[in-house]
C-alpha cells in the first residue's frame, strides 16, 4: 500500500427524491471507459445525499462492476438500481481518480 | 484500414 494507490469510496444514496439527479458520460469503448459524473442536479437524491461530486468515476453500483459495460448498459444498470423497490438506497463505489 | 488513435467521446445520459 502506498500514497499513489487509488482510493475508492462507498457512497449510499437514499432515494429521498423522485429522481436520482445525476448525468453521466463514458462507458466501455469510449474515451472515458468508466462512467463519470458530469452533473448533479439540485433537489435530486444524489444532491440530497451530499457525498457525490462532479468528476467522480463510478466503479460499481450495488456491488456490480461497471467495467466493460458500454454507456447505455451502465446507464440502464443505474436507472434500474434507482427504480427498484427492493432497496430504499443505491450504493455507489466511486473514485476521484480517472 | 484506418487506425483510430483516439476512442470516440461518449454520449451523456441524465438519470
Amino acid at each position: 500500500p502506498g500514497l499513489l494507490e487509488p482510493t475508492s469510496t462507498l457512497v449510499r444514496v437514499a432515494k429521498s427524491a423522485s429522481t436520482l439527479g445525476i448525468a453521466i458520460e463514458g462507458g466501455a469503448n469510449t474515451r472515458q471507459p468508466l462512467p463519470r459524473i458530469v452533473t448533479i442536479q439540485r433537489g435530486g437524491s444524489a444532491h440530497n445525499c451530499g457525498q457525490l461530486r462532479v468528476g467522480q468515476v463510478i466503479l460499481e453500483v450495488n456491488g456490480v462492476s461497471l467495467r466493460g459495460r458500454e454507456h447505455r448498459d451502465a446507464a440502464r444498470l443505474i436507472a434500474e438500481a434507482f427504480k427498484t423497490n427492493e432497496r430504499d438506497h443505491v450504493d455507489f463505489l466511486v473514485t476521484e481518480f480517472n | 484500414r484506418e487506425k483510430r488513435l483516439t476512442l470516440p467521446p461518449s454520449e451523456i445520459t441524465l438519470l
